[in-house]
Order: C-alpha cells, then sequence, then structure tokens
C-alpha cells in the first residue's frame, strides 16, 4: 500500500477565471504531483488538491504568491486512510 | 467470507472479494426477483457483473445505474450495495417502487472499475482509473468516465496518458466501457441512465461536452430539481443541479453525453457528498445516511421515468 503521511489536501477559492487558470497551470509545474480532487471548474465551486508532503512548501509557496487563499481540509491523509483501515478490520471481525 | 447478506455490514467498506461474495448471496436469498449477468471481463481479466431486477416479462423498459467508474470512490459502491437492498425490501411495500418494478426492470452494475477497486486496497487507495496497459505508453490507466463515443477527444479531456482524466487511444478503447456500451446497446429499451460519482453534491444531466443545452433541457432540469430536494428533505443536504458543462466544467466522453446520444432521454450523473471535509474518504458512518438521501433522488426519477415512458 502507498504511504500518504503528510500528505495534505488543500481547498482553494478561486476568485475569478485568472486564478482558475494559475491551478490549472499547477498541474503542468508539478506533473502527476498535484492531484486534483476536485478539478478547477468555476470561481463559485472549491478546487480540492491533495499534496504530496515533499511538495507541500513549494504548492503553498506558489497559492500565496499569487494570492490564493486556501484552506487545509485534510490535513494528514494517512491518518484518514489507517482510521478507514482500522474501521474495515473492526466490521469484518 | 459471509455466508449471508443478513451478517453482511451496509454500514462498512468492503474488498472486491467481499462485494462479489455479497452479489451470490444476495442473488440467493431474492433469486425471486434479482439475477446476476456478467457483461464483460476487465483488463485484467476479472469479471464484470450487473445485478438484474425483474418481476418477470421480456425486454420491458428499464434503468441502469452504475456505481464505482472511479474506483477510489468508495461511497459509490457501497451506496450501490445498500440501494440493492433497498429495492428487494421495498418491493411489495413502497407502492412507487412495486409500479416501477410491476412494468421496468433494473441494472445495476455496483463495481464498474474491478481493477481499479482491486488496486485502491492492495497499493494505492486513491487510484481512480482503470488499470489498462499500452505498448509504448509510460503510465498506466485511462479516465473511464472520459472514454465514449461522444464528444470524445474534446474540451475537458486529457490526451496524456499520465493525466487523471486520460481519455484512451479512441473511444470504447477500454473493455469496462466497452461492455457497458455492448449491454445497453443489445438491450436497445433502457430508459434512464444513472451514474453514480463522488463528491461534490451535484446531479447533473447532459451535456458535458457541448455547452448548448439538450433538447429537453428543462424536463430534465425540473426533474433533477425534485431530485435534489427529495435529496434534501432526507438529511439537510444541499445539491446543486444543472447540466455538467454549465454546473461543473466541459469533460468530454462522459458516459451520460453517450446515454443521450444513444437515446436515453433521462441520463444523470450524481456526485455525492463529503460535507465539505473527507473528500474521496468519507467515513463509512456517513455510508448509509448518503445513500438513504439518494435512495430518495433516484426514486424520484425512476418513477418520473415510469410516468414518462417514450
Amino acid at each position: 500500500q502507498m504511504n500518504f503521511t503528510g500528505d495534505q489536501v488543500l481547498r482553494v477559492l478561486a476568485k475569478d477565471e485568472k486564478q482558475l487558470s494559475l491551478l490549472r497551470d499547477l498541474e503542468g509545474l508539478k506533473p502527476q504531483k498535484v492531484d486534483f480532487w476536485r478539478g478547477p471548474a468555476r470561481p463559485s465551486l472549491p478546487v480540492d488538491m491533495r499534496v504530496p508532503s515533499s511538495e507541500l512548501k513549494d504548492v503553498k509557496a506558489y497559492l500565496e504568491s499569487h494570492g490564493l487563499a486556501y484552506s487545509i481540509m485534510i490535513k494528514d491523509i494517512q491518518v484518514l486512510l489507517d482510521q478507514e483501515r482500522e474501521a474495515m478490520a473492526k466490521s469484518r471481525r | 467470507l459471509e455466508r449471508s447478506t443478513s451478517s453482511f455490514s451496509y454500514s462498512s467498506y468492503h474488498t472486491l472479494e467481499e462485494i462479489y461474495s455479497w452479489m451470490d448471496n444476495f442473488v440467493t436469498e431474492h433469486s425471486d426477483i434479482v439475477s446476476k449477468i456478467q457483461i464483460g471481463h476487465s483488463f485484467e481479466n476479472r469479471s464484470i457483473l450487473v445485478l438484474k431486477f425483474s418481476t418477470g416479462g421480456s425486454q420491458r423498459p428499464a434503468i441502469w445505474m452504475d456505481t464505482g467508474i472511479h474506483s477510489r470512490e468508495w461511497v459509490t459502491h457501497a451506496t450501490g450495495i445498500w440501494t440493492a437492498k433497498k429495492i428487494v425490501s421495498e418491493y411489495g411495500e413502497d407502492r412507487i417502487l412495486t409500479n416501477i418494478l410491476m412494468s421496468m426492470d433494473i441494472f445495476m452494475e455496483i463495481v464498474s472499475n474491478p481493477d481499479g477497486f482491486a488496486f485502491t486496497h492492495s497499493m494505492n487507495r486513491l487510484w481512480r482509473k482503470n488499470k489498462s496497459n499500452r505498448r509504448g505508453i509510460f503510465c498506466i490507466g485511462v479516465d473511464l468516465n472520459r472514454n465514449w463515443r461522444s464528444g470524445f477527444g474534446g474540451n475537458g479531456s486529457n490526451d496524456n496518458p499520465c493525466s487523471e482524466t486520460y481519455r484512451g487511444p479512441y473511444p470504447h478503447s477500454e473493455p469496462e466501457v466497452a461492455a457497458i456500451v455492448d449491454f445497453i446497446t443489445a438491450h436497445g429499451n433502457i430508459k434512464t441512465l444513472i451514474s453514480i460519482h463522488s463528491y461534490s453534491q451535484m446531479l447533473m444531466y447532459p451535456y458535458g461536452h457541448l455547452l448548448e443545452p439538450v433538447s429537453n433541457q428543462e424536463e430534465l432540469y425540473n426533474l433533477a430539481k425534485d431530485a435534489a430536494q427529495a435529496l434534501y428533505e432526507v438529511h439537510g443536504i444541499k445539491y446543486i443541479y444543472g447540466s455538467v458543462s454549465s454546473t461543473l466544467y466541459m469533460a468530454s466522453g462522459i458516459t451520460v453525453d453517450w446515454a443521450y446520444d444513444n437515446g436515453i432521454k433521462y441520463s444523470f450523473s450524481f456526485e455525492l457528498r463529503d460535507t465539505g471535509r473527507y473528500g474521496f474518504l468519507l467515513p463509512a458512518t456517513e455510508i448509509i445516511p448518503t445513500a438513504q438521501e439518494v435512495w430518495m433522488a433516484i426514486r424520484t426519477i425512476m418513477k418520473h421515468t415510469l410516468n414518462h415512458l417514450y
């Protein structure tokens, strides 16, 4: 099983189309690194993206430098995965 | 493995083996109304299975439902399982569902992407695509919701095999998609298609690959509105609704567009809840509330189909 320790899901609220395209650019800047759980669609909809722990510093710097407001939706993905796995094992028992 | 569905936990996530074992028990226990059909094999040669709910007749108008085309969306498979159980337990009790099943059949494909789903349990919980790999292509997997022959290759899909929305080398290149296409085309009397995804709490209808409205846009909008209202009344979860391209984004080669272009007037896709906190990692405690609310929306759509057969 892949381990996602320290990976976070950031929720970004793009104000306008320009900011949305900055987010789309991120996929090109960080190929196969940034995983859009909710892709850049329209300003009224949040963008959720999973960022590996190794890329967090860069990605947050990119967002902040472009004035993109974000919050941390999931602080550590692996914690939720461990809970999910434990719940499945418990249910099986 | 479980020997009967009575000890099966509908409020937990399960592996592919557990789901396929549940299916066998479920069909055995409800053989008067449920049967299992194999419609094909996945890229890695796993069976692709469909549950058929029928009270008789032949070639009846029918409803198609699929869950799990994106493998990491675990709450959709779990919702499909709960919905199957709901159908057999409500038949004979719920007048609307009973009327539906007296005139129509229901087909439900619970694991539309078995290879990807198995991979989420074995290697990568966040895997989305199928597992196809082709000579000379560096990355694995095709996004099965971009591989349909409707607007294939347009905006909102990707020709980069490493992208999460890679559309595949050509329409219906993927056995998981071709199996559904062949089944629905051969059946020839499917009147409604409901494809269930997660997450973001949306109920959408065609088109994704075009901005122009479909011919019965007003009917679909009003039906989506009624369905979203029926869903909201269960647990107060709000869904937005509209066409894919106007509600979410341009997406080409998607299931609902192909269905609509092939004569299925009532073609919808759901994006189930996450309540803004968990994304694809919705806790198992939310499986049943999610399934309960989406059942009321599905029931609304099926009732409309029954009253407006075409």
